[in-house]
C-alpha cells in the first residue's frame, strides 16, 4: 500500500 | 470533487457559521452543548494533522482552517468569553464526554487502513464526529427548549454528513478501486443518530410549531 494514505475529503 | 460532496461542505460551513453567528451577536450560547463543541475541536485537530504536509487543493486547506478555526473560537467564546460563558447551562450539559473519547480511540487501533500515528488518529476523528453530536442531544432532551437557531445548527450538521453519504455512493460507481469502509460506516451512524431528531425538527417545521423533543 501507499506510504501515506492521503484523504482527499474534508 | 462532485455536487454531493460540495453540498455536503457548504451545509457543514452554514452550520458552523450559523453557531458563531448566534453566539457571536447575540452574546448567548443558551442550548449549546460545549461538550459536543469540545468534541468537534478534537475532531478537526484529529483529523487535519495533514494540513501542512499534505497539500490537495486551496479549497481543501481554506476549509480545514476554517472548520479548525471556527470549532476553536466556538469552544474559547463558551469558556472564556465574559458574557457568553454566562449562559452555558453546565448543570444541564453533564454527558460523560470522555467515555466517548476512549472508546473511539481504542477502535482506531484496532480498525484502521494503516497502523500510523496520523492514520490512527484519523480514523479516531471519524469515530468520534459519529458520536459528538450525543451531548447537544442529550442536553437538547434536559432543557426542552430549543431555540430556532440552535435548531438549525443541529439540522445542518445532521443533512451535511447526509450528502458525504450520497458522495461516498456516487464515488463508489464513479472511481474505480474507491472503497472505504471505515469513514462509510462511521458516517452512516452519525447520520442516523439524528434520526430522531430530523423527525421531530420536521414536525416541528410541518406544523409550524416550536420544536420539542420528548423527554
Amino acid at each position: 500500500g501507499q506510504a501515506v494514505i492521503q484523504h482527499d475529503e474534508l | 470533487m462532485n455536487i454531493f460532496r460540495f453540498a455536503g461542505d457548504m451545509t457543514h460551513l452554514a452550520s458552523v457559521l450559523v453557531l458563531l453567528l448566534k453566539i457571536h451577536t447575540i452574546k448567548s450560547c443558551a442550548g449549546v452543548s460545549l461538550k459536543t463543541q469540545e468534541l468537534y475541536a478534537i475532531v478537526f485537530a484529529t483529523r487535519y494533522l495533514d494540513i501542512f504536509t499534505d497539500f490537495i487543493s486551496l479549497y481543501n486547506t481554506f476549509m480545514k482552517l476554517v472548520f479548525l478555526g471556527s470549532s476553536f473560537s466556538i469552544v474559547w467564546y463558551m469558556r472564556s468569553h465574559k458574557i457568553v460563558r454566562r449562559s452555558y447551562d453546565k448543570d444541564q450539559d453533564t454527558f460523560r464526554h470522555y467515555f466517548l473519547i476512549v472508546p473511539c480511540l481504542l477502535l482506531a487501533m484496532i480498525i484502521n487502513e494503516k497502523f500510523t500515528f496520523r492514520e490512527v488518529l484519523w480514523t479516531f476523528s471519524l469515530f468520534l464526529e459519529a458520536v459528538a453530536i450525543l451531548p447537544q442531544l442529550v442536553l437538547l432532551q434536559r432543557t426542552r427548549n430549543i431555540d430556532n437557531l440552535t435548531g438549525q445548527y443541529i439540522f445542518l450538521l445532521g443533512a451535511y454528513r447526509a450528502f458525504y453519504i450520497f458522495n461516498w455512493i456516487y464515488r463508489y460507481f464513479t472511481e474505480p478501486h474507491y472503497v472505504h469502509w471505515i469513514p462509510w460506516i462511521a458516517g452512516l451512524l452519525q447520520t442516523l443518530l439524528y434520526g430522531d431528531f430530523f423527525y421531530y425538527y420536521f414536525h416541528s417545521w410541518k406544523n409550524n410549531k416550536k420544536l420539542q423533543l420528548p423527554a
